[in-house]
């Protein structure tokens, strides 16, 4: 059985990576002689919810900035789709086979069984595919708010007085916010529990530090008059701070794009 | 969401299908 990243697309992939890897072995084991019913209605089922899925998938892609979301939806899309022929296909041999009055199969019949295992299989790897591509524009979003808001660190720098330092917070508070949202029900979504730990345990260190870098602030704010030790000090914590939360929200992206048999990385 | 919604669909009738197909052979076993 495969892997699979999130728990979102393991319970659409499950049962049916289950029912194909039963009919595999079925047929592995030489025990599908049997004539086939009749699957053209289930088959043009699956065909009808392809076509679907490839409407919405291309008209998804026709409005997304993301351009890698453009390039890596139509190659998932048209294995599907491939793969729906072959099962129309399938079912055209079989029902040759079905017309057989002895207990052997026919060609036909042998030729019908393959194409419908090949059509299950790739149908079943086209939606998998096509669930991580767009997965994957999930993480990138992700990832573009963690740098917006490592980008707005950098003007803590520029913050001298407390009016800067109130639309400072200000405008850090809704990121930060947005982010541990993100990062949290992405958590809940991720198979893989070492990544879970390891972006809470991130996520819950930027949210740890960012009152001390708030406190850096209002320090340097009242000693912006007085250069001295208490400056230097406050200057010291600034920096302390925000590289510290940079550099866990680097480790946040990097971690967002491990897939769930990255474990080795995890460290 | 849209896309979540045509890959379950998709995922269903295909789980159907190969059930089917299973089922038939099952039988010879």
């Amino acid at each position: 059985m495969p892997v699979f990243h999130t728990k979102t697309i393991q319970m659409i992939l499950e049962p049916v990576a289950e029912q194909v890897s039963t009919l595999v072995l079925i047929h592995e084991q030489g025990k599908d002689g049997n004539q086939m019913p009749d699957l053209i209605n289930p088959i043009l089922t699956v065909k009808a919810a392809v076509s679907n899925l490839v409407k919405v998938g291309k008209d998804q892609i026709k409005d997304t900035k993301d351009e890698i979301l453009k390039l890596d939806t139509p190659p998932a899309l048209e294995k599907v789709e491939t793969s729906a022929d072959m099962l129309v296909q399938a079912s055209q041999l079989l029902s040759i086979d079905q017309k057989r009055e002895t207990a052997e199969m026919t060609p036909e019949g042998m030729e019908g069984r393959k194409k419908l295992i090949a059509g299950s299989r790739g149908i079943l790897q086209g939606t998998s595919d096509l669930l991580l591509v767009f997965d994957e524009a999930e993480v990138r979003r992700i990832c573009k708010v963690c740098r917006n808001v490592r980008d707005y660190l950098n003007q803590s720098s520029i913050v001298a007085g407390m009016e800067d330092l109130v639309v400072f917070v200000k405008s850090l508070t809704p990121g930060t916010t947005t982010l541990a949202r993100m990062i949290g029900d992405r958590c809940k979504d991720l198979t893989n529990q070492n990544h879970v730990a390891a972006l809470t345990e991130e996520m819950d260190q930027v949210k740890a530090y960012i009152p001390g870098l708030i406190s850096s602030l209002k320090a340097f704010v009242q000693t912006v008059d007085k250069p001295g030790k208490a400056q230097e000090a406050a200057i010291g914590n600034r920096e302390y701070y925000t590289t510290q939360i940079s550099e866990r929200i680097t480790e946040i992206i990097r971690l967002l794009q491990l897939v769930s048999t990255d474990d080795a990385n995890t460290d | 969401e849209q896309i979540l919604e045509a890959a379950k669909s998709i995922a269903t009738a295909t789980t159907a299908l190969v059930k089917a197909a299973s089922a038939a052979q099952k039988e010879l076993v």
